[in-house]
């Protein structure tokens, strides 16, 4: 249980950035 | 009893405050028995040297259990009331505390339906885009089609420039007056050809 | 003065907790429990339980000593620290992961996707702009041809009715 919520709340500090940067790419290859 | 996970603590801190604690009573409690033991070791040492102490292994086993067992009471109320305060005052998040990474929350309170319409937005706005784009095409298309035309309409005048500029240059500026003029005079001598003629019938 | 900062409380709490444990175990509960011992040797009794008892602290110490680094605490308690002062104008409870990850991402997306839609924004005025120059362009390159197509059709007719005039001509040299 433990590793679980440090895993998740791993996820949720750490995969917004992750998903971010791939979004601003997409968002940046259209604005070319 | 629902568990607290204190998922937010542990996403600041990369660990669960619980298991925090208990990695620390676990190691506090294995020193207490650990020194409970050493003491116990060196009691029984000492007692090598008094023989006729008639203090057996058993009986000071029994003592070291009694002080462990009253430390251990000890131990756990107090870790208990130490591991309450640690828990609310030092490992965890107030509520009103949003972490660093969370801060865009806090300014972009998007709804699900507020963020597709957003998104839809953005859709439309690329379409929207995109149809300028094909129009710019269209006419920029359209542009150089009307400077190819243009150019083909502006030989044929300047054709017709040469053509009356040849007229002009041979004493004729006006054509059609010349013609007209021309008729009148051919008519005028067919006229007096007539005449001419019909006199020279008569004579 | 300042409220203490975690770090600061966190020390005072375990001292506190060290002070009353060896406050509970204390010399005279240790003679008590080896009685025995105590009344054949009492200063071995006395020399063994005040090594047991700094033993104990320094492993205790040392303990949280080794935790701290592990767990990088001393610095999260600082970032704490800072991060709660910030905070301390907020009444309201802040937001809280809602367990659902595609709902909690979408806000980390809207300051990009803002700046996206500004961007498009701005693009689509230039194009709108540069198109409308390129419409007048076209109107006016129109207006243009049929100017030309007008001139070339005032010519031609001008040319006509001179032909016009010189098939009469002609006609007057013909045999009635």
């Amino acid at each position: 249980f433990d590793e679980l919520i440090v895993e998740t709340t791993t996820k949720r500090k750490q995969w917004p950035k992750k998903i971010l940067m791939h979004a601003i790419q997409t968002m940046k290859g259209e604005q070319e | 009893m629902s568990v607290n996970p204190m998922a937010y603590e542990a996403q600041f801190f990369g660990f669960t405050p619980q298991t925090c604690m208990l990695r620390v009573y676990i190691a506090f409690q294995d020193y207490l028995f650990e020194m409970m033991l050493v003491v116990e070791s060196v009691i029984l040492k000492k007692l090598d040297g008094f023989p006729n102490a008639k203090i057996s292994a058993f009986q000071i086993r029994k003592s070291t259990e009694k002080f462990l067992l009253f430390m251990k009471e000890h131990f756990d109320k107090l870790f208990g009331k130490m591991e309450e305060v640690l828990l609310q005052l030092v490992l965890n998040i107030p509520k009103n505390v949003l972490l660093p990474e969370d801060k865009v929350h806090e300014q972009y309170p998007y709804t699900k339906e507020q963020f597709q319409a957003l998104q839809d937005e953005i859709d439309q706005l690329q379409q929207r885009y995109k149809a300028e784009a094909s129009a710019g095409q269209a006419l920029l298309a359209e542009i150089e089609e009307q400077k190819t035309v243009q150019a083909e309409l502006e030989k044929i005048l300047q054709w017709f420039d040469g053509l009356e500029n040849i007229c002009r240059a041979h004493g004729t500026s006006n054509f059609k007056e010349s013609f007209a003029f021309l008729t009148q005079n051919s008519k005028k001598l067919q006229g007096v050809l007539k005449d001419v003629e019909k006199k020279s019938k008569k004579l | 003065p300042a409220a203490p900062g975690r770090g600061q409380l966190f020390a005072a709490v375990v001292d506190t907790f060290l002070e009353k444990l060896v406050a509970a175990g204390s010399y005279q509960r240790f003679a008590n429990c080896y009685r025995d011992f105590y009344r054949l040797q009492p200063e071995l009794t006395r020399s063994i339980y005040d090594q047991f008892v700094s033993q104990l602290q320094a492993s205790i110490k040392e303990e949280i000593q080794e935790v701290k680094e592990e767990g990088n605490l001393e610095a999260l308690f600082n970032s704490l620290d800072k991060i709660v002062e910030e905070a301390k104008e907020q009444e309201e409870p802040a937001w809280r992961p809602s367990g659902i990850p595609e709902e909690d991402v979408r806000s980390a997306m809207v300051p990009y996707l803002l700046k996206h839609r500004a961007y498009l924004r701005k693009v689509l005025k230039e194009k709108e702009e540069e198109n409308r120059k390129l419409a007048e362009a076209v109107l006016a390159g129109r207006d243009r041809i049929a100017e030309l197509q007008r001139l070339i059709q005032d010519r031609k007719q001008a040319w006509q009715a001179i032909s016009k005039e010189q098939r009469e001509l002609v006609l007057t040299f013909k045999e009635p």
